[in-house]
């Protein structure tokens, strides 16, 4: 049972917050540390950390929704569910989300605010309801569910209208669903996502840690108009979802009317016109251009008119052109002074390693130590984070690449993977490189000597040191003349080595073999009359390694 | 290849050009073992006679005319199942591995390579005025899933279970004629495996048109039988 208390967390690798107040304890295990959080009286505890190496915890009443995540490495962080939900259970009693407008969009005022309502209800009366900030609260468990004070004089308070937990709903396409409907609009069972049966796919949840793809659930990780699934009907690959849709509004975005802040995905301005000037296609016409960006498909990111926009996480606005013979362009939206400047070579020539603590280090690297892919920095999906080009505009945090704004110890990023909020970048410091040919002789890798020919076709034909023990399959000398069998006597004689002579040595058919431990390796009689016997070619098995080349290629992206 | 770049030399050490008799590039291929080429079945439409062909290993350069140039006859041409654009060749004799040439590794049978993994394409061919032209190019791209290639606006339906599709959504990079048959190698855990055997496309480069990759993985089992059988 100990393993459930954890259940009602969420867990973040590398995550830390500063917070007062808070408790510190030393704990022999997590689930003793959640205990402690559970049972916290001085606060609400919303999340804890635990570091396993000290044995520490420390529980607080703060978490990613409310407070700044920080950096730490062997840190964990724990937050509770119930205070991550953005959805009412009931009326809301226990909602601690963070919506702060009225269902009739009225910003709330805050709690401790006196202006320009003055509150019965503040979070001194009620110090249990946890009345911070703005947020919409039901401190006096009104039937109608979460309110707030709000900022309109002529309204001193309103509902907040916050979706249901239990509501199977989802807001724009989906992309955001999170929810267990498993069945397709046809009724067909969804196959699981880690299952590649009855049908092959690459929506690998390992890989696409972002997207959560749990057991059979209904999902949208490719940009579709809804959610959908692979089927248990091998005659059926794929099928939409029916999934309804919120009653409630989607997640409102500060829109940006004047200038694009990070990858201007908040840009809502009326700039319509690309960097060489060409006029924008609407974005509802399929000609010139036929495309896939259309308002259905994507009907939260205001493609409206022939705007300039970002629905797809490119780097900045852009938009298709009605120019036939120029798809599409960035458009010359002015940056809200946070993205680096114009995108430099990145690639140095050199090799792919970092000097120092690699805070010079400007190379193409977008991978962490354990594979998972960069987060972009001017994302704040999955993680939010303060390290942004604006923030550290001399540290070229451009994409999603391996940098190392902050003086650490070497270049890390944030990762794609809800569950490790950073790591360090798959890369080696430059001195530390030995000679390039040696770097690829990793002898746990080194391909085996090939054993005999029945067990191990797909074995690399090779040789180590001498060959002495060799039993590959090769049969032709350097010059490619074809062998003669060991227990032939044409077209050459001879008594020294035969299968009687050495039963040992692996004397078979006519394959090359070192049965007198021959310096230069294995050898064989040949067929050609002028040449009683010559030394075969056989690669060392040394130098075998597939997949590893011995010059590292550029890897050069095709963007 | 279009757009990408010119690689280092020898950095892609498996990739083979296959040519004529009269030694004109016009596929490629990638090597498996020392002694056995993989391609794609339709360079071999010209001839069925092994003798048509030759296969140049350990070159940078169109012209092939550095020292660590090896040259091999091909004896013996396996093509792969009906309707399936992969072939394997065996060499005359085995290629000398070394630090400029060296086997691609195969996948694990039935692997499907994630969506959105970083796969990289290499070849002589075709470059529409890109740059590099007689300079082994290289470009990479992002695995793009068969559900989402075979979306109307894409290649709508085109696409076999035995084929995978990369490239980039918006176009302006891509393999193209010539490199047929060469290498889509993907990079996991510092090692580069063999995915696909560049096999077709809907012209170059074009927007929503990536490229079509015949799936090694699904072959394993008749690659490793035909090498074993001959």
């Amino acid at each position: 049972q100990r393993t459930d208390v954890l259940e009602a967390y969420v867990k973040t690798d590398g995550a830390w917050i500063i917070k007062l107040p808070k408790s510190q304890y030393t704990v022999k295990t997590v689930e003793e540390c959640a205990v402690k959080c559970d049972k916290e009286v001085s606060f609400t505890c919303r999340s804890f950390l635990y570091i396993e190496k000290d044995q520490d915890c420390v529980t607080l009443p703060a978490n990613s929704k409310t407070d700044q995540i920080l950096r730490r490495m062997s840190a964990t962080l724990y937050e509770k569910k119930v205070y991550l939900l953005e959805c009412v259970n009931g009326i809301g009693k226990d909602y601690r989300g963070t919506k702060s407008r009225s269902k009739s969009g009225k910003m709330c005022q805050r709690w401790e605010g006196t202006f320009p309502h003055l509150p019965n209800i503040t979070p001194k009366t009620h110090p249990k309801a946890d009345l911070e900030s703005n947020f919409c609260r039901n401190p006096d468990e009104d039937k109608g569910g979460p309110w707030c004070y709000t900022t309109d004089p002529e309204k001193r308070w309103e509902h907040c209208n916050i979706q249901d937990c239990t509501e199977e709903c989802m807001q724009c396409s989906g992309e955001n669903y999170r929810g267990k409907i498993s069945t397709s609009m046809s009724g067909f069972t969804c196959q699981r996502w880690d299952s590649q049966q009855p049908h092959n796919h690459g929506y690998i949840p390992s890989a696409l840690p972002d997207k959560y793809l749990e057991e059979n659930y209904c999902r949208n990780p490719d940009g579709e108009p809804k959610p959908w699934c692979f089927t248990n009907n091998p005659t059926k690959r794929w099928e939409f979802c029916t999934i309804p849709r919120c009653t409630t509004e989607p997640p409102t975005i500060v829109p940006e009317l004047t200038c694009a802040s990070g990858e201007g995905s908040s840009y809502r301005g009326t700039i319509s016109v690309t960097v060489s000037g060409k006029t924008c296609q609407a974005w509802a016409s399929q000609s010139p251009q036929k495309h896939s960006r259309t308002s259905e498909n994507y009907p939260c990111k205001g493609l409206d008119g022939n705007y300039c926009r970002n629905p797809d996480n490119e780097r900045s606005p852009w938009c298709y052109t009605t120019d036939p013979e120029t798809r599409w362009e960035y458009c010359s939206v002015p940056s809200c002074g946070d993205t680096p400047g114009p995108e430099e070579p990145v690639i140095p020539e050199g090799e792919e390693c970092y000097e120092g603590d690699g805070s010079s280090y400007r190379g193409a690297m977008s991978e962490t130590i354990s594979g998972k892919k960069c987060q972009f920095w001017t994302s704040m999906e999955p993680h939010r984070h303060s390290k942004t080009p604006l923030n550290f505009p001399k540290a070229d945090l451009r994409r999603n690449l391996c940098r190392n704004p902050d003086g650490d110890r070497a270049p890390w990023c944030y990762t794609t993977d809800p569950s490790v909020r950073w790591e360090y970048c798959n890369l080696e410091r430059c001195d530390n490189i030995p000679n390039t040919q040696e770097s690829q002789t990793n002898p746990s890798q080194t391909a085996t000597q090939a054993t005999p020919v029945e067990s191990a076709p797909s074995k690399i034909d090779c040789k180590v040191g001498n060959g002495a023990d060799y039993r590959g399959a090769t049969s032709t000398t350097l010059m490619g003349i074809t062998c003669q069998a060991w227990s032939s006597m044409t077209p050459h004689q001879h008594a020294s080595f035969t299968p009687e002579t050495h039963p040992d040595k692996g004397l078979e058919s006519n394959q090359c073999r070192n049965p007198d431990n021959d310096v230069n390796g294995p050898w064989c009689y040949t067929t050609d009359r002028s040449k009683k016997w010559d030394y075969c070619q056989i690669p060392d098995c040394e130098s075998l390694k597939c997949g590893q080349p011995a010059t590292k290629p550029k890897r050069c992206f095709g963007r | 290849i279009v757009g990408g770049c010119i690689s280092k030399p020898h950095s892609w050490p498996w990739q083979i050009s296959l040519r004529t008799r009269s030694r004109i590039h016009f596929c490629g291929g990638t090597l498996i073992d020392a002694q056995w080429v993989l391609t794609a079945a339709h360079c071999l439409e010209r001839s069925d006679s092994p003798s048509a062909y030759k296969v140049l290993l350990g070159i940078h350069t169109e012209k092939a005319n550095e020292p660590s140039k090896q040259e091999r006859d091909v004896v013996k041409i396996i093509k792969g199942p009906a309707s399936t654009d992969i072939a394997l060749l065996k060499l005359d004799r085995p290629a000398l591995i070394n630090d400029k040439v060296s086997p691609a590794c195969l996948p694990e049978k039935d692997y499907i390579v994630p969506s959105n993994t970083e796969c990289y394409v290499t070849g002589w061919g075709e470059t529409q005025g890109s740059g590099g032209e007689g300079y082994l190019k290289e470009t990479g791209f992002p695995v793009i899933e068969n559900k989402v290639c075979n979306r109307p606006s894409f290649l709508n339906g085109r696409v076999k279970d035995h084929e995978m599709c990369a490239g980039n959504i918006e176009g302006g990079t891509d393999s193209c004629q010539g490199d047929s048959g060469g290498p889509l190698v993907c990079y996991a855990q510092n090692t580069f495996v063999l995915q696909g055997v560049t096999s077709w496309g809907l012209g170059c480069a074009n927007a929503m048109k990536p490229g079509v990759y015949t799936r090694v993985s699904k072959f394993v089992d008749w690659i490793e039988r035909s090498m074993k059988q001959n």
